[in-house]
């Protein structure tokens, strides 16, 4: 496949970083080989499983300060983990010409190694966002099934069309994802329906239950799937990985 | 009591919007004077609150282009509306002197018309959070009982310190609450465990437990006690409003 995907929605914790380590568990699972990307100045992603040291971070490689090398979390899984330091990018890289290219530009040489490249965001719209949507072919869009989540999907539908036209025509919307998903709920049933009406075929059938186990595995430096193998969470995320490939 | 308070936290989806939406209404309907400030240009705050009309927002007010004119929301509860141009806020004032100061500045003149400005932030901690810090008196940290919510309170701890040694010598921490609280979960207790031994007397004895009610509030723009004042999230809030204000 070869595919690079970006996780992404201004509105936080909608579920972005849990579904990126929760699909690319699954597809390393099932044999694809990914490479996961932490973009958060947080890291919650790379600390989501267990990467404490931050000597190769994906900061220094968007600087040019060192090549782009990769840690191994387990078979078929690796990760360039992120850095604090992300928070000054945007002010370092002000003048630099093309400074939305910079991590197409690092993931160009490297892309044919992975079946898969996932890039966990940051819950914002700047130069880091850019950045991702610009070097992706798809992106997924995580939300909650509450009103303020549905909110500003229109702004990043807005981002998305500039950077297609004017940065890079190939991006297309791989699917939108409902977290924390209560059928038992009207509003997360109402917000489903709406969400299916707009986005057509885009939406996912599969939703992510709130699953406890999904909140304690970042504790343990675990993917769902290593942590609680049986929980709803793992459930939940191998469907979707299942629907995921179907659309490849 | 002319006291500013920033709700901030860079971990998105926490309660920030959520919690200063109701603790504002709280405090109105308890006769105190209060405005609200919605830094986040996603403007969350501004539509749980019925506004849609975003004339005279705090990103012409910051910039000197408008004077700063509240709109009344109801009895003792004014708000100055968000923009979407506070994205660019932090490029257009890269060489400004003094940027962190533009927001202290604004208030200084309105400070005494009313009993609590409360400040609204997005999952950030860039230019527009330093002008909250370094405007306000102290600040509320909302935060989920989640490891990935906890992980990042030494970064925004760290950014507190260097604002008060630089910038607010005054700047205290008002509080830290905890929010979408169930006392059934482990996890929940003993993250709540190492938030006490942590910040001291400083965590809210007050919990907010998960309300539909709380999700669904914001697609009328009534805040919670409008909405649902029998709801445990209009209990929980009240409560914790009753604790705030002991506490002052
Ligand atoms: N299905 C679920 N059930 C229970 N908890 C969940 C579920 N999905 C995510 N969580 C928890 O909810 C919180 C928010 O999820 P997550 O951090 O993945 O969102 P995010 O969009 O990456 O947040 P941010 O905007 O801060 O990057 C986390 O504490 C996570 O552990
Ligand atoms: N106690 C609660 N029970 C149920 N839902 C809640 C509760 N508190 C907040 N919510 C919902 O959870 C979502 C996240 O809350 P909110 O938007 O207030 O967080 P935030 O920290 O302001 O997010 P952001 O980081 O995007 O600014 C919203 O959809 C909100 O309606
Ligand atoms: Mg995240
Ligand atoms: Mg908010």
């Amino acid at each position: 496949a070869n595919k690079i995907i970006s996780m992404i929605n201004q509105k936080g914790g909608v579920g972005k970083t849990t579904t990126t380590c929760s699909l690319a568990a699954a597809l390393s699972l099932k044999g694809k080989k990914v490479l996961l990307i932490d973009l958060d100045p947080q890291a919650n992603l790379s600390q989501s499983l267990g990467i404490s040291d931050f000597e190769n971070n994906i900061y220094q490689a968007l600087k040019g300060e060192s090549e782009i090398s990769p840690i191994k979390v387990m078979n078929n899984l690796y990760i360039v983990p992120s850095s604090m330091d992300l928070n000054a990018l945007e002010h370092e890289m002000t003048n630099e010409p093309g400074r939305e290219y910079l991590l197409k530009e690092l993931l160009a040489s490297i892309k044919d190694n992975y079946d898969f490249i996932i890039i966990d965001c940051s819950p914002s719209i700047g130069l880091i966002a850019l950045n991702a949507l610009s070097a992706c072919d798809t992106f997924i869009i995580p939300v909650l099934p509450h009103h303020l989540s549905i909110q500003g999907l229109s702004g990043l539908a807005g981002v998305a069309k500039k950077v297609k036209s004017r940065i890079n025509p190939k991006l297309k919307l791989e699917g939108v994802l409902i977290t924390q998903f209560s059928y038992r709920k009207v509003l997360h049933r109402d917000v489903q329906n709406a969400l299916k009406k707009h986005f057509n075929g885009r939406l996912y059938d599969s939703t992510i239950r709130e699953n406890i186990s999904l909140a304690e595995a970042p504790s343990t430096g675990m993917d769902i799937f290593r942590y609680a193998p049986n929980s709803n969470g793992a459930e939940d995320y191998l469907k979707l990985c299942e629907e995921f490939l179907s659309k490849q």
